[in-house]
């Protein structure tokens, strides 16, 4: 659901995990959260803090994060080199 | 389960067998678990196996369940895992609940409650909240979480109306890396075989679950003034309401809202379907109007629900049939039963709710994949909800009476786990063909109507598959090469995989190529077709086995469908030898929406692998 600012939660999938993010820096983020921040900083205005954005990295099995974008910031990740899927959390239900 | 697992004919875990099932791990993503049921006791369990790398967050573990992680947003801080609604809780002792003696629903479905493997661990991930349902964030992190902690098994009991596609639904994804580092994920076929939806999990490497009955069903008779007895369904453990009036809402409506201020107090309330897609007829506005029972009507006949007041679901004819007498009379008044039990000779039958194929991502990968138990089963219940979820109702239960293809799928993780429990080496791939290829067929009388587009190659048959004698293995490799012939880029896969050696090379191929067990085609209604699925056994029997084909057309399709397999004998040598072969299907394509159903079967003194082919005809 889009919050006052027309963002809402997407999951932004990169794929294979190079190597699991458990080495972390003294400030407890690890390299592929950098990663993460990296990228998403990349289309967010100099007012978007990517830390404040990102809701989860997925850092242990897989590569990507899940953030609160708008949707022009989604469109602009989506064709980026490095992703593989943009695309909006939804939301399922137990069966 | 008190039942299921018998009518699968699959006995108790001898208890020489506890300590192989103990290196299992199951990773349950549901609603969380409620850990003081009998069925999660960890009573002579050693410690978990060492290479778990799990941890238990604002949740006391013990050796039974040993991980619970909690998601929901941006932290998990402060979040619990424990089930304050039940799925969570029925799931997991479905696949893996000890054996507890003495379990009923108020004396319902009594008998020993179990799950396939007691002897395996458990590790909790809720992902599911009672306000917000499963968020595809939460969903995903999950299973980053589960692989890394080390589980063998992910059960994912969770799913929605439509299917997506791949790598737009978190599922697939997580699933997709599971495979790749040897997890098999069973998943929910979803329940909107009664609203138009299609089956929800459909990635050739999970394994998806439809529903089906056993051979029990709890039935109520409700006995009108005229002496007329309809029988219908629900649990309905209260005393027997005698002699009530029946009351028809004033404006036709059992909402709430409607009922509110009306004279129903300690009357039958006939409820008919509501007017608004969405509005529940569950029995609430009833209840808070003081009701004293209710009549719903229901589309999902084959199912006995759980209401919080006394009372039965009927059919649309059969609600009639009351409404008739009702309004024949100016005294209406009707007696209504406690559930009785009786038996099911149609079982197993496709769950009316179940959500049937086509597969609307990968039309030429069979899905459902199989069936299992998912109408009424009985498994543990969380202590922090009632049996209907409804807040008005007081009730605790340490066992309750539930059905969708969520009780399904678990049925399905289960056996996987015991497979996996005695082939620790298999891959996910050669872990479900197990399952799928000795699945017990479901073309009966009772399922008259319904095609393998509902129940996949048929009921789940867990011993058989954990020596299915053959299997079709398949490799992450081998899905990328499906995923290149349905039109995915090799930029994008060779991020999905991490190797640049990942092309699409194999230009022209089909999705029907990739080595499934099962076989399923789409093709254009009316038009003659021909189409080849080339399949490569692997053989996990006696070193020097061999197999002679048999090929088995359903009788409305004979005229119009040949199956020839070359070659007709397969012949091993050695223990994991492969050896390929080619079924190629002909004729005249059934009309719109129409099927053609046959099956490959491949046989020998001691085993029979049976892979079901399906040619539809739809948009």
């Amino acid at each position: 659901v889009a919050d006052g600012d027309g963002r809402q939660v997407y999951i932004v999938y990169l794929g294979h995990l190079s190597s699991p993010g458990l080495s972390e820096s003294e400030d407890g983020v690890s390299a592929v959260e950098f990663a993460h921040h990296d990228l998403l900083n990349q289309v967010l205005d100099d007012s978007s803090s990517a830390s404040d954005r990102i809701l989860r990295s997925y850092k242990r099995s897989l590569n990507g994060f899940a953030a609160r974008l708008t949707e022009q910031e989604a469109n602009e990740l989506s064709s980026m080199d490095g992703v593989v899927s943009v695309f909006p959390s939804g939301i399922h239900e137990p069966l | 389960t008190t039942r299921s697992w018998d009518f699968l004919g699959f006995p108790q875990t001898p208890t020489e067998e506890l300590p192989l099932e103990g290196d299992i791990i199951v990773g349950m993503l549901d609603t969380g678990i409620w850990p003081d049921s009998p069925s999660f006791s960890d009573d002579g369990f050693g410690p978990p196996p060492s290479r778990w790398k799990g941890v238990c967050q604002n949740f006391t573990c013990n050796n039974k369940i040993i991980g619970a992680r909690a998601y929901r947003g941006r932290s998990s801080d402060g979040l619990s895992p424990l089930d304050d609604e039940g799925h969570g809780s029925h799931t997991a002792s479905t696949v893996a609940g000890r054996a507890v003696g003495n379990v009923s629903f108020g004396g319902l479905a009594a008998g020993v409650a179990r799950g396939a493997v007691p002897g395996a661990r458990l590790a909790v991930y809720k992902v599911c909240w009672s306000r917000g349902g499963c968020g595809e964030a939460d969903i995903l992190a999950a299973f980053d979480d589960a692989i890394a902690d080390g589980v063998d098994v992910i059960s994912f009991s969770i799913g929605s109306p439509m299917p997506w596609q791949y790598f737009e639904s978190a599922q697939a994804i997580g699933s997709f890396h599971a495979m790749r580092r040897g997890v098999v994920t069973s998943t929910s076929a979803g329940n909107s075989g009664l609203t138009g939806g299609r089956v929800c999990n459909v990635a050739p490497w999970m394994l998806s679950v439809a529903a089906s009955s056993i051979d029990r069903r709890f039935v109520v008779k409700i006995v009108l003034g005229n002496g007329e007895t309809i029988v219908g369904a629900s649990i309905n453990t209260f005393p027997t309401l005698t002699n009530a009036t029946l009351a028809f809402p004033a404006n036709g409506s059992c909402d709430p809202d409607n009922l509110a201020g009306g004279s129903y107090k300690g009357k039958i309330v006939l409820c008919p379907p509501p007017a608004k897609i969405g509005h529940p007829n569950d029995g609430s506005g009833p209840l808070s109007a003081g009701a004293a029972a209710v009549v719903i009507v229901t589309r999902a006949s084959d199912v006995a629900f759980v209401l919080p007041l006394p009372g039965l679901t009927v059919t649309r004819d059969q609600f009639d049939q009351i409404m008739a007498y009702v309004n024949s009379t100016s005294n209406p008044v009707a007696t209504i039963d406690r559930t009785e039990t009786t038996g099911n000779p149609q079982a197993p039958a496709a769950a009316s709710f179940s959500s049937p194929g086509p597969n609307l991502i990968t039309p030429g990968i069979l899905k459902p994949d199989l069936s299992a138990p998912g109408i009424d089963i009985i498994a543990a219940w969380s202590m922090l909800s009632s049996p209907t979820g409804n807040p008005s109702d007081n009730r605790k239960v340490q066992y309750n009476i539930i059905s969708g293809t969520s009780m399904a799928c678990p049925h399905a993780s289960g056996a996987a786990a015991y497979v996996k429990s005695f082939h620790r080496d298999w891959s996910p791939a050669m872990i479900m063909s197990a399952l799928i290829t000795t699945a017990t067929p479901m073309n009966t009388p009772g399922n008259s109507g319904w095609t393998a587009l509902k129940y996949g190659a048929g009921q789940l048959s867990p011993v058989k598959a954990r020596d299915p004698g053959l299997v079709y293995d398949a490799s992450d490799g081998d899905y990328v090469a499906m995923l290149c012939a349905q039109g995915y880029n090799a930029t994008q896969l060779a991020l999905v995989t991490g190797s640049n050696a990942t092309a699409c090379a194999a230009a022209g191929g089909s999705a029907g190529d990739l080595n499934y067990p099962t076989m399923a085609a789409r093709v254009e209604p009316g038009r003659n077709f021909t189409v080849r699925f080339p399949r490569t056994a692997t053989n996990v029997g006696a070193a020097g086995a061999a197999y002679d084909v048999k090929v088995e057309v359903a009788l409305e399709a004979a005229k119009d469908v040949t199956v020839d397999v070359s070659p007709r004998r397969l012949e091993f040598t050695a223990p994991s030898q492969k050896v390929s072969f080619t079924v190629t299907v002909s004729g005249a394509a059934p009309a719109e929406g129409q099927v053609h159903s046959a099956a490959v079967l491949w046989y020998n003194d001691e085993h029979q692998v049976r892979s079901p082919v399906v040619v539809y005809a739809a948009e």
